[in-house]
């Protein structure tokens, strides 16, 4: 049975889409099967991977509001190893359509279990909020990555979210767990930065990473190219930082 | 009656509680009485302000559910014309426990129109997605102040947030415009922040800010200092890109 783990913070911004494509792409290169689900509605992470969201092409809204079958929504990627379930704009309206369906917050759940045992891991990325979306996602989850911007305003929004994960713990998913808090966009050049990993390292000492994923332009240029940065430039900073965290996952 | 503008983006991390902060403090040292209303549970335009979210001091959250009247939620900050609408955790519940409420997409116009005539402007942050708070926000708003990053992803969510706009504009507020869009985050150096300028210039042209924000470290250290960037360092780069857009706005 494949292990789910969504990528999730409600602060926007702070790498969840790049942390999900470039984890998934490095565990499909290290013979992981793998599987992303796209849970945002602005399908950044399905673009990431160079899957335009045309219509007609089923993906997380019809998981999530129709009975269609799991593998009915799964799509192959450039990578061999590495399938997608994609988003659309209609997700959107998800959130208000599933406030009054039975059961809501075990949807996705009850969709990933059906394929969980072709895959060695499924990510879910999230959009950047609290909502019924996200909620879905730390249901479906064994363990949440925490993507995290050596950011102020990043390091304020962290209480808020282990709270609601320690809420989801208590009443929805009791074998819920943090996989570990991951830092992003480390500048050494600025103090903010040395601040922030000296702040989280002393207060979650075992649960961060010890990879740390530097500032790298590579990052932010490899979508355009509908390319994981580990495929677009491997080379790169960025990429290697997450080669690195894929092998520190598989220990 | 002051300004109504609200500033919106579903991407996350663009810079709209930056931008909100620091024009709201730009226009307040130019003489404009300002009210700033954080629409975000993650509450940073008030940590950005230096106002913490202790609980007991009445803001967003019963403003949109209660009847409280709308002065009583209103606080003053270290700045003379500046005056904030706090938000909190709480307001996290409040996008599910609105759902059913009776014209829900009016509860914030209803009770800012009571003060509107005390301020020159009146601008509110918002969280990153297009629930029903951002929806409670483009119904209050005469514009909307698009903060746009110069980075792939957040070119992206551009299409899907100005259709967003135009339904809100044929079915809740005939009114709402544009105010401008905002190219913030931009890195010279980097051939990426170069082509989505000339992306954007190219499609929205007039609705471009002639105004374009650096990237620059003294805008993400100002808020652990509980104050806008323009009182923290006013002859940053970032601090003068603000209040250069001020100008802009004034005229
Ligand atoms: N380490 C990095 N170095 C440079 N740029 C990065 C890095 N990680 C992410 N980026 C860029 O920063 C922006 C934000 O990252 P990303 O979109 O992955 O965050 P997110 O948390 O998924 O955002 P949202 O909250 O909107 O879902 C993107 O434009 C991305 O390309
Ligand atoms: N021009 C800039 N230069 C450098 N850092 C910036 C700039 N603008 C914003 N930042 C920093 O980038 C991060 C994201 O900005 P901000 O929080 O204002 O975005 P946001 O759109 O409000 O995010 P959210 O979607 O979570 O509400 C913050 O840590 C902020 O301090
Ligand atoms: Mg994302
Ligand atoms: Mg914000």
């Amino acid at each position: 049975m494949g292990k789910i783990l969504c990528v999730a913070n409600q602060k926007g911004g702070v790498g969840k889409t790049t942390t999900a494509v470039n984890l998934a792409a490095s565990l499909a290169i290290s013979d992981q099967r793998v599987l992303m689900v796209d849970l945002d509605p602005q399908a950044n992470a399905s673009a990431g991977v160079g899957v335009r969201g045309q219509d007609g092409i089923p993906g997380t809204y019809e998981l999530l509001t129709s009975s269609i079958e799991t593998v009915k929504t799964i799509h192959t990627t450039e990578l061999e190893n590495l399938h997608l379930i994609p988003s659309g704009r209609d997700l959107v309206g998800a959130q208000v359509e599933l406030v009054q369906a039975p059961r809501r917050e075990y949807l996705l759940k009850n969709a990933l279990v059906k394929v969980a045992d072709r895959y060695d891991y499924i990510l879910i990325d999230c959009p950047p909020s609290l909502g019924l979306l996200t909620l879905n996602a730390l249901v479906a989850a064994q363990t949440v990555l925490i993507p995290m911007q050596c950011e102020y305003y990043a390091l304020e929004g962290l209480g808020q979210l282990l709270h609601t994960i320690q809420r989801v713990k208590r009443k929805l998913n009791p074998g819920l767990d943090v996989e570990g808090i991951l830092l992003t966009m480390f500048d050494g050049r600025n103090n903010l930065s040395r601040q922030v990993v000296a702040e989280v390292s002393k207060h979650f000492g075992p649960k961060v990473f010890k990879t740390i994923i530097p500032r790298n332009v590579r990052l932010s240029e490899a979508p355009s190219h509908g390319q994981p940065a580990i495929i677009y430039d491997p080379r790169s900073a960025g990429a290697q930082g997450y080669l690195g965290l894929a092998k520190e996952m598989l220990g």
